[in-house]
């Protein structure tokens, strides 16, 4: 099954 | 000092119901942009970000940027304490940790002001670039919402592919499978009823349900969404709110490890 990805891994602090 | 007034009050409170089951506590900035909000799940698998921008209110009054930390349960429970034809007005003190929602009538017969207790949030603000999607789908907001209602009741997640055919929505569980294609459809007699695709390239991603669900609730806010798709990208459904912003929610795809 596909893994559920994290919006952290995507979008860096600022 | 904070004076934010707001004629049509409503829009407000459907912020909030289309926010508050996905995301507990947030800070609400206020600038000279605009009144804005940016949050995560718990789980950091989906973002909201919200905007209404200050040329919207009636009345736009922020001395300095304010950063408000607030539960989005107890804003929505006192926004609803609000008559869908109210004028809102939010006021706040600077360095104070109270917010004061007030609810004027139309006819100004009945005015009522709730405050409530602000909270420290650690602030946690992402950067979201400017990204070329493949493809971006707009489609009546009622339409999507059926649609995730009822693939949810076949399986938990989607597949939305988009190719020259149209936009596909595919799931699959226990008891089988189901697909729904909507092509692009402009010979509509009202706007708001048509479905635009525009496709720079075939994509496909797939999407826990539960969440797209979730973002449906943003649904009375427009009568129209718009579904933006990049390979192994968040996905990017976005309402407008009114003249004066949007509501929009980034989720996590689900990727083959």
């Amino acid at each position: 099954d596909p893994k559920q990805g994290n919006i952290l891994s995507f979008f860096k602090r600022v | 000092m904070l004076e934010l007034r707001l004629v049509q009050g409503s829009l407000l409170k459907k912020v909030l119901e289309s926010v508050k089951d996905l995301v507990n506590d947030a800070n609400f900035d206020c600038s000279a942009t605009g009144f804005s909000l940016q949050a995560m799940d718990s789980s950091h698998v989906a973002l909201v970000a919200l905007l209404l921008r200050s040329e919207g209110f009636e009345h736009y009054r922020c001395d300095r940027n304010l950063s408000m930390g607030m539960n989005l349960n107890n804003m929505a429970k006192m926004l609803k304490c609000a008559g869908n034809d109210d004028i809102v007005t939010i006021k706040a003190d600077d360095g104070g940790d109270t917010v004061t929602f007030m609810f004027e009538s139309p006819t100004q017969d009945k005015i009522a002001d709730f405050e409530m207790k602000l909270m420290d949030i650690d602030s946690e603000h992402l950067g979201i670039p400017e990204a070329e999607f493949q493809a971006i789908v707009r489609m009546p907001s009622a339409e999507f919402a059926r649609i995730c209602k009822d693939l949810s009741s076949i399986g938990d997640t989607v597949v939305i592919s988009v190719t020259k055919e149209g936009v596909k929505f595919s799931t699959r569980g226990d008891i089988g499978t189901a697909n729904i294609v909507c092509r692009q459809n402009t010979t509509v007699d009202k706007p708001e009823d048509a479905t635009v695709i525009e496709m720079q390239e075939p994509v496909s991603l797939t999407f826990a349900l539960r969440y797209m669900n979730s973002f449906t609730k943003a649904t009375p806010l427009s009568n129209q969404v718009t579904i933006s798709l990049s390979s192994e990208l968040p996905v990017v459904v976005e309402y407008k709110v009114a003249e004066m912003g949007y509501i929009r929610f980034y989720l996590a795809p689900k990727l083959e490890e």
